[in-house]
């Protein structure tokens, strides 16, 4: 599949309640289901969350992606 | 990646972030 949608996908498991975007409180959800800890689960949105408005939307979480697919080159 | 160890870069982060993520979809059904 592409990279699309791989990111859509990822962004999904993120968004759990489907709210169209992921808090800080869905991140730690993910502390449970991945193997990085509470910090490095906030350094993971503080990186993704590039306006730092606190939500992160599919876009800033795709952009992100392709930044580790491709290397911060591609944007 | 030996530079990825102690301090990590977000770019480390990011790719661990999604690492895991590929290994969770990989690894359930």
């Amino acid at each position: 599949s592409t990279v699309l949608e791989k990111s859509q996908e990822f962004f999904q498991i993120c968004d759990i309640e489907d709210k169209g975007f992921v808090t800080r409180r869905d991140m730690q959800r993910l502390l449970e289901e991945l193997p990085l800890s509470s910090e490095e689960l906030e350094n993971v949105f503080d990186t993704l969350d590039t306006d730092g408005n606190g939500y992160l939307t599919p876009e800033e979480f795709s952009s992100g992606f392709s930044e580790f697919i491709f290397g911060p080159s591609a944007s | 990646d030996p530079n990825m160890k102690g301090g990590q870069t977000s770019e480390g982060v990011l790719a661990n972030f999604f690492n895991s993520l590929l290994t969770k979809k990989a690894g359930s059904p």
